[in-house]
């Protein structure tokens, strides 16, 4: 719920300062909070540029923030050490921007009782709510799965739950730290007014029959089919895997008939992008002919190609599986555009075709890598508690090797999915050429929520960063250094001998009733997308606004007659226009002056002094001359001495 | 698989509350910085 005052909103744009005690890992994951921010609403973020009010992040003892805009020039919110997680971020920014938590809005005693008796004595009064004149709740109903929710342990002083549901199924929803709800979203975007979020362009799930305005491209063979169900698979769609009846619609190109090399296009509704990269996600089904393929295309619009210029991007590769596989394709795209999905029947009989569903573009990077674990609810039952799986070891673009750790059961010290990073070994040669210890890389390790819409998907990620100066606990040896080194030798399930260098990470990355819920597990499939990604630029110091605001002073004054404004030292000045026997003068240029004018005004002010000097002179001489006289009588006893004669 | 040396970079924290409350934190609610001139 919202603080009422529109006071305390921040323009939509809010300026941010990162202050040289944050953590570099901290620094990246603001960064991707920013991005969900980007993609889910209207609000943006820019760095501090000398606007009168911005936010400072520092790293404080802990997690906080103020609620709304204080309006104190610099406001502090505090991102300390086990802060740096993207939900922690996401909510102290939701705090920021005017939101309380969740179960203090004044309707919650609808909801949820507050269990006053198991409540640490003194903390009672984080309990408190506020009544409909102080909070607004947006006429959005409560909302148990807000991440600005309590979770049921809060302030508790035993082991039972301070917050009891009035819906027992909600009991464990209560506290996510995952993303932002679709609540949580409807909310941020009314309470500020938004229409469209920044960085989102599509998303399609075929569930419509408008097929979110994509058209059958001109100049192919045949047409991509909207269906439930397809000749030699799939089954059913991937938004809601045949759940439901009468709906589960996705796009295929039957290649069964049809001659070598038809094709079929499907082209997306016109975008218009913002900025000059995007990612678009897309799951893919392929159950043709192994010599039928998809391209992805773009359709680029400028005043010299107003129908439009084809450029390819990618061609889809991979055999045909009986399985709908997540693919990203990274774009460059800067004008009025198009995305072309490029069906191609190639060599061959067929018995199947492509399939296309879940489409999203957005402008943001795409994730590197996909690590898909089949049947995960098994191996979250089955594995032995303390025991880990891992990844495949995935190369950078940087050349550094690295994987993920999952314990899937728990931890030896927590009941929780634990994940951890760790560096690998890869090729001899290119690992010889790398920066050891490695430098600054932040690697993020997200289990997709596999929801058909990118903008409601909650999944859950956590982000360690490669420190160089890190050493080991009781070694002289750096953490992130060359794992054949520092790591230790492991054996791959197909005998292959690598090293693995130590692991970073939590071992709460999620609890398994978490995972179980949403659409964390689709098919029986978990998906984790991994990324590395080098954060080495956000270790120096942000840039601090000019201290004298140059360009803010010289706004405020007009120089007229064509002068110009100066800084002169630390005030604007206006520098006027001279003439050869003329010039402009004043404070802002407004009176003018001639030569002519000076000479006349110079022998005026001559004769004038003169004068008035010249009768100075005569007043004293005159005075002077009167008092020696007097004087000269007062000496004489008033009797003028003259010749006296007998 | 050998098992290699894991570090928790959070302490094994599940939430900000309980960052705050390790840290010693007595705040509004947990984690809101409450200023006493704050018009509420």
């Amino acid at each position: 719920n919202s603080l009422i005052g529109d006071q305390y909103l921040w323009p939509t744009t809010v300026p941010y300062y990162f202050e040289d005690d944050l953590d570099i890992n901290a620094k990246g994951v603001i960064m991707k909070a920013f991005e969900q921010y980007r993609l889910k609403t209207c609000i943006d973020y820019k760095p501090w540029s000398g606007e009168k009010n911005y936010i400072s992040v520092f790293k404080g003892s802990g997690c906080f923030s103020s609620v709304g805009n204080q309006r104190k020039g610099k406001q502090t919110l505090s991102i300390g050490a086990g802060c740096d997680r993207i939900a922690t971020i996401e909510h102290e920014f939701l705090h920021a921007l005017g939101f309380w938590h969740e179960q203090s809005r004044a309707d919650r005693d609808d909801y949820v009782t507050i269990m006053w008796d198991r409540i640490q004595a003194g903390r009672e009064h984080n309990f408190n709510k506020y009544d409909d004149t102080t909070s607004s709740s947006l006429n959005v109903p409560y909302d148990y799965g807000s991440m600005m929710h309590y979770s049921k342990t809060a302030f508790q002083n035993g082991t039972e739950p301070t917050i009891v549901t009035k819906i027992p199924a909600f009991s464990d929803v209560i506290g996510q730290r995952m993303e932002f709800s679709d609540s949580d979203l409807l909310k941020l975007n009314r309470l500020y007014n938004c229409t469209r979020p920044t960085t989102f362009l599509d998303t399609c799930d075929f569930e419509l029959e408008n097929i979110c305005g994509m058209i059958q491209g001109q100049g192919d063979n045949t047409d991509w089919e909207r269906v439930t169900k397809a000749t030699g698979g799939p089954d059913t769609d991937y938004s809601n895997m045949g759940r439901c009846t009468g709906t589960g619609y996705f796009m295929h190109f039957s290649t069964v008939s049809g001659s070598e090399g038809h094709t079929a296009l499907l082209e997306s509704r016109l975008l218009y992008p913002n900025r000059n990269y995007q990612c678009l996600q897309f799951f893919y089904y392929h159950s043709g002919n192994p010599n039928d393929k998809l391209e992805i295309w773009v359709r680029e619009y400028d005043e010299a190609s107003p129908s439009g210029t084809l450029r390819m991007i990618e061609t889809i590769t991979g055999l045909p599986e009986t399985l709908w596989q997540l693919h990203h394709v990274s774009l460059n795209v800067s004008t009025k555009f198009r995305v072309v999905f490029k069906g191609t029947k190639g060599a061959g009989s067929s018995t199947g075709g492509l399939s296309l569903d879940d489409v999203n573009l957005s402008e943001t990077t795409c994730p590197e890598h996909v690590w898909r674990i089949k049947n995960f609810k098994s191996i979250m039952e089955n594995t032995p508690r303390g025991t880990a799986i891992y990844s495949p070891r995935f190369r950078s673009k940087y050349g550094y090797t690295f994987q993920m750790g999952l314990y899937p059961n728990g931890t030896e010290t927590s009941e929780d999915m634990g994940a951890y990073a760790s560096l690998t070994s890869g090729d001899d040669v290119i690992d010889g050429d790398l920066t050891w210890p490695c430098p600054w890389m932040q690697i993020t390790m997200m289990l997709m929520d596999q929801n058909a819409d990118i903008r409601k998907r909650m999944s859950n990620q956590r982000s360690v960063t490669s420190d160089p100066n890190q050493k080991v606990e009781g070694s002289t040896m750096f953490s992130w250094d060359n794992p054949r080194k520092v790591g230790m030798e492991v054996t791959d399930g197909d005998g292959t001998k690598y090293f693995r260098g130590p692991g970073f990470g939590t071992s709460v990355y999620l609890t398994q009733a978490r995972a179980l819920s949403r659409e964390f597990i689709k098919g029986g499939d978990a998906i984790f997308l991994l990324s590395m990604e080098d954060i080495s630029h956000l270790v120096s110091s942000q840039p601090l606004p000019p201290t004298t605001p140059t360009d803010d002073l010289c706004a405020l004054i007009k120089c007229e007659n064509d002068g110009v404004c100066v800084m002169d030292g630390v005030k604007a000045a206006c520098r006027c226009v001279v003439g050869d026997d003329w010039s402009y003068y004043g404070d802002r240029c407004q009176f003018k002056s001639s030569i002519q004018e000076g000479v006349v005004t110079a022998v005026v002010s001559t004769v004038v002094v003169f004068v008035v000097m010249l009768v100075v002179i005569v007043v004293i001489v005159v005075c002077l001359k009167k008092k020696y006289k007097k004087k000269m009588n007062d000496m004489g006893g008033g009797t003028t001495t003259q010749n006296n004669y007998a | 698989t050998s098992k290699v040396t894991e570090y928790d970079v959070d302490g094994g924290k599940e939430d900000l509350f309980a960052v705050n409350q390790a840290a010693g934190l007595d705040l509004f609610e947990g984690d809101i910085l409450y200023d006493e001139e704050q018009v509420r």
